[in-house]
């Protein structure tokens, strides 16, 4: 999966997220076309009992577009069930925890899997961790984490444009 | 007399030349400089610079913001065709100049026939061509471009099919992820990743997509349909249906993409637009209308109130997770209970159900285990 961000000079924006679904999708290679197949009907799995020609998969994709009377913040992430960790993550750090663009999508994510066990990044505040472990919560170790967050957000005629150190992103602007 | 008078007035506009330079100059100086690591235009987010580069220069060229998403994504099924590609599908948030949003879903899609039991295999192998959707990659940049576009479609194109052809060194994420494919059951997949000794490329080895490089090249000079009607659609589903794939030409010609409002959040002083289900933006609304009920502020990450912010977090998700069950198509099933997901009351009764001091068991939250997926 991947997430796009823009924001062009009249102020209309674009958030997209786009995926083949898993790491090379299905792994079915077309060679008389050069095209990569989708797996993306894995996502159907342990949500529903039956699917039907048409329909479309159930997804954690949320390309967004924030406005408000003097900002406009586009923003989106990658990562699977993990998306929604990763754009929650830094709406919460930088419109409520006060950090920048920057720091709120680079700080550490905590992701809760679907059997609720809690994973934690690994720069994440180890007393937090120890803490959370005291109340109950079920602590187990990701592999991998696959979120990655990319935004434009504009404010009083500056545009500051972030893409995702984890996955080694960089923005372009003028 | 009359030559004084002459004197007079040319020291009066000389004056005035001045005064208006002197303000020109103070305008420009002063006018709003942006901090160094700041655009004053135009920005895009991409995966990979090279990509956002070539998304700016699609915009600083007059394109719109969608002629710049659109050759950013052309870019990164390249640079992490890992991640994305027109094998795919997409969904788009598009905010116009007067702020109108619309959301272009171009998700996959179920084929026509499948395998019957399908849903059996989840806990085997999620490889494999019985779990192809029907790719609407395409069909969203078309729809968005007719919608927003500016640039010609052909240009959209041009820095990718030049990448392709000519090749570039594997960039570290891209290399990351190609032993991912060097098994006996991705023979085909693993050609496209190894030298003429049929050694796997790794990173910085240069590596090109010559076959796609001419579909895009079709697809640019003929448009979308030349992917889903005609002499690709036929290669293409020649190549899936000899890897015991079940599309059909019928699938790819019926793909439509929907363009519908976005669902709007209010958000504190913002307004948030998502895309409905079958996107997660509802979840995601949950969890920051159950979040933004604490009151959050800087002081939320200080000492013991750190603990106690991202204990609720952890429990908002854990409800959360319980009512992923209730996002799908709208068009195979209500999506009356998925609205109530993003109203402020339905948030506040979950947060009733928070205690500050303990977590419960998995019962308690209703869940429904489901797979992980990491696309």
């Amino acid at each position: 999966t991947t997430h796009v961000s823009v924001l062009a000079e009249d102020g209309s924006a674009v958030s997209v997220t786009s995926t083949i679904n898993h790491i090379f999708g299905s792994k079915v290679f077309s060679p008389r076309t050069g095209v990569i197949l989708n797996n993306e009907l894995s996502d159907f799995c342990g949500r529903v009992d039956n699917i039907f020609p048409g329909e479309q998969p159930p997804s954690s994709m949320a390309p967004a577009v924030l406005k408000s009377q003097s900002k406009t913040l586009v923003i989106g992430s990658t990562g699977g069930s993990m998306i929604t960790t990763g754009i929650a993550s830094a709406l919460m750090n930088h419109l409520w925890f006060g950090k920048s663009l920057k720091e709120a999508i680079a700080a550490p994510v905590v992701y809760v899997d679907s059997q609720n066990a809690v994973k934690f990044e690994p720069a994440f505040d180890k007393d937090v961790i120890e803490d959370l472990k005291a109340l109950g919560h079920k602590r187990e170790t990701a592999k991998h984490f696959y979120n990655v967050v990319n935004a434009v957000e504009k404010e009083g005629g500056c545009i500051c444009a972030v893409s995702d150190a984890r996955k080694l992103g960089k923005a372009a602007g003028y | 007399m009359a030559r004084s008078k002459a004197r007079v007035y040319s020291c009066c506009a000389l004056i005035l030349l001045c005064l208006v330079a002197i303000i020109v100059c103070i305008a420009v100086l002063v006018r709003h400089k942006c901090p160094d690591d700041t655009f004053s235009s135009a920005a895009v987010a991409a995966d990979s610079g090279k990509c956002s580069e070539i998304g700016r220069d699609i915009l600083q060229s007059g394109g719109s913001a969608v002629d710049g998403a659109i050759a950013a994504l052309l870019c990164t099924s390249v640079m992490n065709p890992q991640s994305m590609g027109i094998g795919g599908g997409s969904i788009f948030t598009v905010m116009d100049s007067s702020g109108k949003v619309n959301i272009i879903n171009s998700r996959e899609t179920v084929p026509r026939s499948f395998k019957p039991d399908l849903l059996k295999s989840c806990s085997k192998t999620l490889a494999g061509s019985q779990w192809i959707g029907v790719p609407g990659e395409i069909r969203g940049y078309e729809q968005a471009h007719r919608l927003y576009g500016k640039l010609p479609w052909a240009t959209l194109f041009k820095p990718t099919i030049q990448l392709a052809r000519e090749g570039f060194p594997i960039p570290q994420v891209q290399g990351r992820y190609l032993p991912y494919i060097d098994t006996n059951e991705t023979q085909s997949l693993r050609k496209l990743f190894s030298d003429k000794n049929g050694n796997l490329l790794k990173t910085g080895d240069i590596v090109k997509f010559e076959k796609l490089a001419d579909t895009l090249e079709i697809i640019a000079n003929h448009g979308a349909d030349a992917f889903y009607t005609g002499r690709i659609a036929e290669d293409l589903i020649r190549d899936i249906q000899e890897a015991g794939g079940t599309l059909t030409t019928q699938d790819l010609a019926a793909y439509r993409v929907t363009v519908t409002d976005a669902w709007v959040v209010p958000l504190g002083e913002y307004k948030m637009y998502i895309p409905p289900p079958p996107a997660g933006g509802i979840i995601l609304s949950l969890i920051l209308n159950i979040m933004k009920g604490y009151h959050l502020n800087s002081a939320s990450l200080v000492g013991e109130q750190k603990t106690r912010t991202y204990h609720h977090y952890v429990e908002a998700f854990k409800f959360a997770n319980g009512l992923k069950k209730h996002i799908h198509d709208p068009q195979f099933g209500s999506d009356e209970m998925a609205k109530k997901f993003t109203e402020d009351s339905f948030a506040n009764h979950i947060r009733s159900l928070i205690s500050s001091d303990k977590t419960h068991d998995p019962q308690y939250y209703n869940i429904t285990p489901y797979l992980d997926s990491m696309g």
